[in-house]
């Protein structure tokens, strides 16, 4: 069993800038057939974590400003971890997905659960 | 590498019923910290399938009637059945979770990419 990376299973994220509505990220999370948007600023640099559980406690609590969706303090992937980290940070977390950043917490793509799931299945 | 079955690794399933609001399931999966809401009826045989993906789909387009946000068509696992085959249908499909039910349709429980990801990080 040889060892993968994130790097191996890593793909692009869909991401949004922080002044974007709630109704247009829940657009994009239908459109674009994902859980997961990436909220980052103008230099593609991390700024949080928008998912469609955030959307539906919005709607729980009948909320609508996205600053108070949004998640601030990200678990995060590098390229060259072992995917076997990242599964046990979302293990730990109970979450999903990693935004993968660079050292200048630059987003380079996201990892998912069903990322790792899929290599299982080849 | 021993092979895994679904029975390893699937856990209960958080239920509704066809007559609930989608107010009342959109604050099930927050209270429950899920994705996934597994229809039944009284028997506890599969009617469906509603995630915050669904919910995230019913606020994009302002509608809040449960019957029409519901999956009908479901895919599913049985617990006898490799892990690998149910990676391979969430991978197919793109979803991220299988109703697991016995010969009668009746839920057992379910099986996500979450769960087969925890196994790789152990
Ligand atoms: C705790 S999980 C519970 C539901 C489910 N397990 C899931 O992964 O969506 C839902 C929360 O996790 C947050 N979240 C998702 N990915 C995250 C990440 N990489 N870092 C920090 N929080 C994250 C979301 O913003 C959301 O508020
Ligand atoms: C196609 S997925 C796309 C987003 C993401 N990949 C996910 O898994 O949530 C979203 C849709 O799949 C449906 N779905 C989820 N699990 C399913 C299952 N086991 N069988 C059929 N449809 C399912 C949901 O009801 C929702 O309408």
């Amino acid at each position: 069993q040889e060892t993968s990376f994130v790097s191996n299973v890593m793909h692009d994220a869909v991401t949004c800038t922080e002044d974007e509505e709630i109704q247009t990220i829940a657009n994009r999370i239908v459109t674009k057939s994902v859980n997961h948007i990436i909220v980052i600023n103008a230099d593609k640099k991390l700024r949080g974590i928008v998912t469609s559980w955030d959307i539906t406690k919005a709607m729980a609590e009948g909320k609508n400003e996205l600053s108070k969706f949004v998640t601030r303090r990200v678990i995060t992937a590098k390229p060259e971890e072992p995917l076997e980290t990242a599964s046990r940070k979302m293990a730990k977390y109970n979450i999903s997905a990693l935004p993968v950043i660079n050292r200048e917490r630059k987003v380079l793509g996201i990892v998912t659960a069903e990322d790792v799931s899929r290599l299982l299945g080849k």
